[in-house]
């Protein structure tokens, strides 16, 4: 099973 | 004072009817240098990422940054008011509550303006590293359009491997399953007719159809895509926009619990 990730786990809030 | 005019007021049009679904308001970021925006849909999974530069503009003048908040789904009912051929020219005083919208016929004879309320919105911006990525892959917009729109027609999500084959895109659903693939091709005449995959290394990623499918709405923008694929990153769909910039989307793959 695949679920969908947010971007925020891969770009910095800056 | 900010004062930006653009003679293919179309172009405007386009932009924000490519925008208008994904993302509901964002920040136009105008600086000297030209416009920017950055801005997640609703649920975070997906970024649109536009850059408009001041020399691809007929006029541009921006004496301090400002942020102006725009409701897309309000300024599209604005250039929906605009006629194809006209120019555009976008107005705001400094810390202005309002944009003012210019549209000019082509032969000068008819001239309308409307004002846009602004709207104050906290931005969060995300920063986005720069990066080599292992598939680069650039097709005619329109092959894109195309493949993703069929293949939301068999499954909700999408998966893309790049190999040295080509690229494909498979999918499956209730009534059976889809695959397409292309080849590398230069054999086109015309650069936006081909298929050019610049592969470092084969790289496989899930990625849910309903947003892709959304990009596609910038079909209209430029004749060519660009698809930039890295394992366990965002895609980035990207439309260059002639001299004037780009505008970029990026989308969170699925990943296995």
């Amino acid at each position: 099973r695949q679920t969908q990730s947010g971007l925020g786990a891969f770009f910095k809030q800056t | 004072m900010f004062e930006a005019r653009i003679t293919q007021g179309a172009v405007l049009k386009k932009l924000v009817e490519a925008l208008k679904e994904l993302v509901t308001e964002g920040n136009f970021d105008v600086s000297s240098t030209g416009l920017q925006l950055q801005a997640m849909d609703s649920s975070h999974v997906c970024l649109v990422s536009l850059a408009l530069r001041e020399d691809g503009f007929e006029h541009f003048r921006c004496d301090r940054n400002m942020a102006m908040g725009i409701h897309f789904q309000n300024l599209s009912k604005i250039l929906k008011c605009a006629g194809n051929e006209d120019t555009i020219t976008l107005k705001a005083e400094d810390n202005a509550d309002q944009l003012t919208l210019m549209f000019e016929s082509s032969n000068q004879d008819r001239i309308s303006d409307f004002d846009l309320k602004l709207m104050s919105i906290e931005s969060e911006h995300l920063g986005i590293p720069d990066q080599e990525y292992s598939a680069e892959i650039k097709m005619p917009s329109s092959e894109y359009q195309r493949i993703v729109r069929d293949l939301t027609s068999i499954g909700d999500t999408v998966l893309i491997s790049a190999t040295k084959e080509g690229i494909k895109f498979s999918t499956s659903g209730d009534v059976g399953t889809a695959n397409v693939t292309l080849r590398h091709n230069t054999t086109p005449e015309k650069p936006e007719e081909q298929t050019i995959i610049d592969l470092k290394e084969p790289v496989a990623l899930t990625f849910a159809l309903r947003y892709l499918n959304n990009f596609a709405k910038a079909t209209p923008l430029a004749p060519v895509v660009k698809l930039s694929l890295t394992k366990d990153l965002p895609i980035v769909v990207e439309y260059q926009i002639g001299e004037l910039g780009a505008v970029k989307f990026y989308l969170a793959p699925k990943i296995d619990d």
